[in-house]
């Protein structure tokens, strides 16, 4: 969804 | 991924590692905190929920395992192995974890990207890491005479949130619309609480002496 940071990080 | 990120990745497994040879090698578990340990589980868990449904890339799978394994390893070696439990300091471990976990659930209810459940028990689990740490901190406040290797674990925690500050920083340079303002605010706050930590390790560092916290 727009916004929502890809979360890449552990 | 920069430099810095895998730096502070491997700092922080470092950091977990220390912490399961010092229970496995002296079947000790004094001056470690319970409570931090298990609100470390309960992060990973509601933050690594996304290994049912996405998928980064085998380094970030591989990470999220190995920390779920070590937080459940840890609290196994403290709560049910038959030597090291004895030596868990149970009347001094006594922070009340739930006065952690219910406003950083309000905020995370509040102060979200999405009104999903996921969505939601990431940003819990955001929150919740930045004040993990504090019961473990008080037990060492508590304990007073710090071991080097509870020392060492806690300055390599501290190192991992401050190299992952500076990965921030190179991210916002180098890419293109990167900004996370939650992962970023709860981040530095989450840094600035291992402050005073630093302040007294680095001291009995230089001074070449064991750290003593001041009453």
């Amino acid at each position: 969804a727009a916004g929502v940071c890809a979360k890449d990080e552990l | 991924m920069n430099i810095f990120r895998l730096a502070g990745d491997m700092t922080h497994l470092l950091s977990i590692i220390v912490l399961l040879l010092k229970i496995q090698a002296t079947k000790s578990c004094a001056g470690v905190s319970l409570k931090t340990q298990e609100l470390y589980a309960v992060v990973f868990v509601t933050r690594y929920l996304d290994l049912f449904y996405s998928f980064i890339s085998l380094y970030n799978t591989v990470m999220k395992i190995i920390f779920l394994l070590t937080a459940f390893t840890i609290i196994w070696y403290m709560r049910k192995h038959k030597v090291v439990c004895q030596t868990y300091d149970k009347e001094q471990d006594t922070f009340r974890v739930l006065f952690l976990i219910v406003p950083c659930f309000v905020l995370a209810l509040l102060v979200n990207h999405e009104m999903s459940v996921t969505e939601v028990l990431w940003t819990f689990s955001i929150y919740l890491e930045a004040v993990a740490i504090l019961p473990q901190l008080v037990l060492l406040q508590r304990t007073k005479n710090v071991d080097n290797l509870t020392g060492n674990y806690i300055f390599m925690l501290g190192s991992y949130r401050a190299l992952y500050l500076v990965n921030w920083v190179y991210r916002y340079f180098t890419e293109l619309g990167y900004r996370q303002w939650i992962v970023w605010v709860s981040g530095t706050v989450q840094t600035c609480v291992y402050l005073d930590f630093f302040y007294y390790y680095v001291q009995a560092w230089r001074n070449n002496e064991r750290m003593k916290l001041p009453g």
